[in-house]
């Protein structure tokens, strides 16, 4: 039974693609059969895996508007249980292109049925926005991940996000969950962090993971050189974060 | 002589958000007649300068799609020399809305017109995005600034930014210049960060802008109690470095 999982805040650099690829290689590492699926045209967690941009011959794009089946774009990673669909910057152009589509929401959706049966989990990395791809992921995910940067212009955005995700319950996936919000880039030596992560904890409550990951430089050297940071430094802190939030989320599904 | 300014980068949480409220912060302290355009639905330009939504009944939203001037939905600030034309999370559907229209590019310059006479600096806050609302921002202007963290993905996103900005020089705005590309969040006790910089340095040279924006935790508070850093700690080391990028600004433009 595959559970998917939509990674999402319109709020930029918070943290949506650190936390997909690493969440995605902490599951692989138990070995669980992950896809990661990259839906944002910066195409980041392509890249941050590894994959030279130069490599990818036919992206996500090209199984939302030419219908290439999913399982022809799909790329092998340092990881044996690891795989991931690419982005392209040609996604830009998909949000205007699918516009005027029947059921123009459910596109990624049907795109997605005939590989769920190959995987246990699939993460899904969405751009910075509540656009026509990010409700794509939306419709397509049993399970939603919040990540939110201890500061404050993230704490105002969530309850929009919420918003949004609660219309999409309603109207076009009742199935949908929010797994939880996950607290990302900490600072525990900076006042203001601490302050907003007690608010965010006291006004959320159990909506929050236990596991919150620190501001560790590590991570982003990690993705400099194209690897989850489980395989550039696994005695790191990030390393470890990041494993702890994947014991959580399967102990949330019973899966331990 | 009114210039008009676009903080743009579709990568997320680069700091195109603090460089416009407090670039715009900064010249109004040098009394300069500034004007801050909040063009992001998140409208963080808007409440990092303690705007209160709940008194926003006319935003940005309703020039470009009621056609409600410009001059009427503009809030005073602190700063007797700066004011803003506030955000509304109605712009989430501005784009759907605006793509049907004939010269939808050029929607924002002529909302625009009427009041470049009224200032001598009109600085644009942009969305993590590249889509219409932006290419408006950029047809609308005379120079365009990029905050680049120094990160590895902002870095990445650099070469696909410029493509579009000289695409649109070429086809929609041929005045448009690149004023400067501004290195933001610089923590030089990490090596990542300091790599990164002379990487953008040596390949961008002169494009780069002399003074860099370091982190620093004031920056941050001050957004959280809705103030631009330099009414919040006028000693703090976030108010210079705002405030040289302000004095860097004027002599690019002779006008100091
Ligand atoms: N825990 C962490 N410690 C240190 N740096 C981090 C951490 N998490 C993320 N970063 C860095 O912060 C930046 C933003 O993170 P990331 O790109 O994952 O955010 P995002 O939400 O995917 O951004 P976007 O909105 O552009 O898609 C990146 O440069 C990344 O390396
Ligand atoms: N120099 C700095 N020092 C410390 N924190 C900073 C600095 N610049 C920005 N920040 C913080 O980093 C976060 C991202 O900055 P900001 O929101 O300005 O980026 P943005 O590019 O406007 O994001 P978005 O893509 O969502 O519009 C904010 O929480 C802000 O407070
Ligand atoms: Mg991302
Ligand atoms: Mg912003």
């Amino acid at each position: 039974m595959c559970i998917v999982y939509s990674i999402v805040n319109q709020k930029g650099g918070v943290g949506k693609t650190t936390s997909a690829i690493n969440l995605a290689a902490s599951l692989a590492v138990l070995e669980f059969k992950t896809l990661l699926i990259d839906l944002d045209p910066q195409a980041n967690s392509t890249t941050g895996l590894g994959i030279n941009l130069q490599n990818v011959y036919h992206s996500i794009y090209n199984c939302l508007v030419d219908k290439i089946p999913l399982q022809n774009i799909i790329h092998e990673t340092e990881l044996k249980f690891l795989q991931i669909a690419p982005a392209h910057i040609d996604l830009v152009g998909a949000q205007l292109e699918l516009t005027d589509i029947k059921d123009r929401e459910l596109i990624f959706k049907q795109i997605m049925e005939p590989i769920l049966n190959l995987y246990d989990f699939i993460i899904i990395d969405c751009s910075p926005s509540l656009g026509l791809l990010t409700v794509n992921a939306l419709v397509a995910s049993h399970k939603v991940i919040i990540p939110v940067q201890c500061e404050y212009f993230a704490l105002e955005g969530l309850g929009q996000l919420l918003n949004t995700i609660k219309i999409i319950q309603q109207r076009l996936n009742p199935e949908l969950v929010i797994e939880g919000i996950l607290l990302t880039m900490l600072d525990s030596r900076l006042r203001l962090n601490n302050q907003i992560t007690s608010e965010i904890r006291n006004h959320f409550e159990s909506l929050v993971f236990e596991n919150i990951i620190n501001r560790n430089s590590k991570i982003s050297e990690a993705q400099s050189v194209g690897k989850p940071v489980i395989l550039y430094d696994v005695d790191s802190k990030g390393a470890a974060n990041y494993m702890n939030l994947a014991k959580e989320i399967l102990q949330k599904n019973n899966l331990t």
